[in-house]
């Protein structure tokens, strides 16, 4: 199977949620092992977070990386993040 | 709003601006000026205080750095990430860190798209040196996206709950100056008082609560008022002597230093003089007394005597017409052998009322002068009044007391226009003579009327009793019927009266503790076990 390859979007898209806490930090050491068998929940991952930062911005939640979403991700903000460490273990893991 | 878990565990907050890091395109003094105003904001909703110190050990630091600075957090330049707070904690939690390489602005400027808001960001930041994360609220402060500063700026709502689920909100200061039992105005002269003509010269002067009543100042207002006669005068000063006997009573000690009586080295508190002893003395009955003359030396007239026109007149407190005679009064409750009509809780202090006299029993125990006729100090009452069936001081802190078939409400001692009012006001029946008892009970905040077998529950805000009541004593387990009063008293317990005696409730339980009563009498007046009455108490 061929290795997805990544738009620079995508890339500055997953660090900017990754920094503020929309998505776990991958150990980039092992980040291409991991995505090899788990492309689909890697992906799933990735668009929820999307989604979620979509929803906290106040922006419509489309999943993609749209123009609203780049506009958002550019805009001058607080450097701490969104989704404190832990929190998810607090959630509903859905489905 | 969202609470992150850490919370500061003292309200008095240090903060100071980083003697090292400090902004470089700022000046530091609008700086603090600005930081000072950002904590503001916090601080006016809630019970936090923010206080400036110069020192990197305060809780919170502000510091102005660029890049990387010794966190795992670097800034980005000009743009994107403006700056960053820790949670509340030791060593760098609560601090704040703001980039450098931003262009802060300390006033807002609304043609400047570039400049960012200082103000903002910094109230923003401190949300988070207090425990507060970000929001998804847009419009509030602690939503993460940067949205500048508007005139007139109040703290949403959003963020002022977190704050307040914190550290709760800002103490209200609206009786803080309010002196205790005062009233805010006497009613007007409109309220209906019955008025009888005296048998005496003398006017009646009423005892009052906490207030000043005898001063010079109080007396006449109007005029200049100096504590002394600061006039010089040729003549000795004079000092009003005091009598050289005191009327005996057996509440007080009386101490005797004349030669008819002299002094005792063993006082005790019902010690009546008899003519068996050894020491010269003069019987002296208990009843009746007779007052000696005030002052036992009057004062000299002296001639040309400047201070004559401006005396600093002793103060004696006039006494009532009653104390004047020589006959006994025959209704004077023995407080350590009866039963009472009422007991309240007024203003901290207990009042206990029996016929028409009532007890005051203070911090420092009885009251000297007690009992006193009840009119005397609520003066608004029936001149004929024989008795009142109950008392209760309400939440606003007015008086409500309850004789017949209608309550007279006292603002302190004044009554409040409109009363008395008949009990059918408040929803009662009409066919209700009177009440037994009625109280705040601590257990629910809830007030309930008594009367024979039935109770009430009485809706302060709605001003009449709720709709499925009465319903039947047996509730109050153990009290039975026909009870004399209930009160609850400082220790936050419940205390049912029938009799002498009294049983303490257990609020929890809905029953008394013990079936059988205590006497009121050891208890409340503090008299000696065998005189509280060997009559078996209720059971």
């Amino acid at each position: 199977r061929s290795r997805p390859t990544r738009s620079a979007h995508e890339k500055s898209a997953r660090s900017y949620l990754e920094t503020f806490g929309y998505l776990k930090k991958g150990r980039p050491e092992v980040g291409n092992l991991q995505l090899m068998g788990n492309e689909q929940e890697y992906e799933d991952d990735f668009r929820i977070a999307i989604k979620t930062l979509q929803e906290f911005g106040g922006i419509p939640v489309t999943g993609e990386i749209d123009t609203a979403t780049k506009n958002l991700m550019k805009q001058k903000r607080c450097g701490r993040p969104d989704r404190e460490d832990g929190e998810d273990e607090h959630r509903r893991k859905k489905r | 709003f969202a609470v992150q878990g850490e919370k500061w565990k003292y309200t008095n907050l240090t903060w100071s601006l980083s003697s090292t890091r400090r902004p470089s395109q700022l000046d530091p003094y609008g700086t603090r000026s600005v930081l000072a105003r950002a904590l503001d904001v916090w601080a006016q909703a809630s019970r936090l205080t923010f206080t400036e110190v110069n020192s990197d050990e305060a809780d919170i630091v502000v510091s102005f750095a660029k890049r990387y600075h010794d966190d795992a957090y670097p800034f980005d330049g000009r743009g994107a990430i403006l700056a960053h707070a820790f949670f509340p904690g030791t060593g760098r939690g609560g601090d704040a860190h703001f980039d450098d390489d931003e262009l802060w602005l300390l006033q807002p400027r609304d043609d400047d798209e570039e400049g960012t808001s200082l103000f903002a960001v910094a109230a923003h930041e401190f949300g988070h040196s207090l425990g507060l994360s970000h929001s998804s609220v847009k419009g509030a402060l602690m939503f993460p996206w940067y949205q500048g500063i508007q005139p007139n700026f109040v703290l949403p709502e959003d963020d002022r709950n977190g704050i307040q689920q914190m550290y709760g909100p800002k103490k209200s200061t609206k009786w803080a100056k309010i002196p205790y039992y005062r009233p805010a105005e006497p009613p007007p002269t409109t309220t209906t008082t019955t008025t009888t003509t005296t048998t005496t010269t003398t006017t009646t002067r009423r005892p009052y609560i906490n207030q000043h009543h005898n001063r010079h100042q109080d007396r006449y207002p109007n005029r200049p008022y100096t504590p002394y006669p600061r006039i010089p005068s040729k003549y000795p000063a004079y000092y009003p002597e005091k009598p050289n006997h005191y009327p005996y009573h057996p509440d007080r000690r009386h101490y005797n230093s004349s030669e008819e009586h002299p002094r005792r080295t063993n006082h005790h508190h019902n010690f009546r003089p008899t003519e068996t002893t050894s020491h010269p003395t003069t019987y002296r009955p208990r009843y009746p007394y007779v007052q000696p003359e005030y002052p036992s030396n009057p004062r000299p007239n002296y001639p040309n005597d400047p201070r004559q026109d401006n005396p600093r007149k002793p103060y004696y407190p006039e006494k009532t017409t009653q104390r004047t005679t020589t006959t006994t009064p025959s209704d004077k409750p023995d407080k350590c052998d009866t039963s009472y009509d009422a007991v309240a809780l007024i203003r901290g202090e207990l009042f206990i009322f029996k016929n028409r006299y009532h007890w005051r029993i203070g911090a420092n125990g009885h009251y000297p002068g007690y009992p006193m006729e009840t009119t005397r100090m609520w003066p608004s009452l029936p001149r004929d009044l024989t008795h009142v069936d109950a008392v209760y001081e309400r939440p606003d802190r007015k008086i409500a007391i309850f004789i017949g078939k209608e309550l007279y409400l006292f603002n302190s001692q004044y009554l409040v226009p409109g009363y008395p009012k008949p009990l059918s006001t408040f929803g009662l029946p009409e066919s209700l003579d009177k009440l037994d008892a009625a109280m705040v009970w601590g257990h629910n905040g809830n007030t309930y009327f008594y009367s024979g077998t039935m109770y009430w529950k009485y809706d302060e805000e709605k001003g009449r009793v709720d709709y499925d009541y009465p319903r039947n004593m047996a509730m109050w387990k153990g009290v039975g019927y026909n009870i004399d009063s209930v009160f609850q008293w400082k220790d936050g317990k419940t205390y049912f009266f029938k009799g002498k005696g009294f049983w303490k409730f257990n609020d929890l339980q809905m029953r008394v503790e013990n079936e059988r009563q205590y006497p009121s009498s050891t208890f409340w007046m503090g008299c000696p076990t065998e005189r509280a009455g060997r009559r078996a108490g209720y059971k």
